[in-house]
């Protein structure tokens, strides 16, 4: 563990209660892509399989049974407790596009071809781009509330702490997961054009807009 | 090893 894993991890952290926090107080799921935080679901169960069995840590146990239980939770708040307030019009991405490659990637690059091994690199590879159906609504829509962005930016914040705990693990420990860290790079990608908007709008205290 | 790789990340 080093700090830019653990500030990464509590920014994930912070990401979900920001998430639970936005539905909760705005009765709303209005701008969330249930397609995206179905796709984390999908992404936790499949990672967090060795629950039973690999210990870790402490740490590490109930970080991941934290992520399966937040994960399920806001997927029942937006099913059932606040579903008419989610539009499905606007959520069309179609995940079949990123769960197919993801399952071939997993099958072709992987460490060991083994039934939880290739969960793991599916989960890994399926991660990297989980959030583009957020993204994409978020294209469609044009805005989204302030309170959203700032969901997005801290898992966005997430996946760019977890490049510099890769070179630090390189130099100390002489760790390289070259899977983790092609996905992450993928995924910390994708955030880019957010970023942006973020910092020069949201940050500036513009409403999050995206040019016409 | 069962742990080589790892996956002591979340």
């Amino acid at each position: 563990m080093n700090l830019f894993r653990l500030l990464g991890d509590l920014s994930h952290l912070a990401s979900i209660f920001i998430l639970i926090h936005k539905i909760q107080t705005t009765r709303s799921c209005r701008g969330i892509s249930f397609q995206t935080q179905a796709l984390y679901v999908t992404v936790f169960v499949a990672r967090y399989i060795d629950l039973f069995f690999r210990w870790i840590s402490l740490y590490n146990f109930f970080m991941k049974i934290f992520f399966i239980a937040s994960s399920v939770y806001i997927l029942y708040l937006m099913k059932y407790r606040y579903r008419p307030t989610h539009d499905p019009s606007i959520d069309t991405f179609k995940v079949e596009y990123l769960v197919g490659p993801a399952v071939v990637l997993s099958l072709i690059f992987n460490y060991k071809f083994e039934f939880t091994e290739i969960l793991w690199t599916f989960s890994i590879y399926l991660e990297a781009v989980a959030i583009l159906p957020q993204l994409f609504m978020l294209q469609r829509t044009g805005e989204a509330e302030t309170i959203t962005t700032h969901y997005l930016a801290a898992l966005g914040a997430y996946r760019a702490l977890y490049i510099p705990n890769w070179i630090y693990r390189y130099f100390t420990e002489d760790v390289v997961d070259p899977i983790a860290i092609v996905a992450g790079l993928v995924q910390t990608g994708l955030y880019l054009d957010f970023f942006y908007v973020y910092f020069t709008k949201v940050l500036q205290g513009q409403k999050f807009e995206l040019p016409a | 090893d069962d742990d080589y790789y790892g996956h002591d990340e979340l």
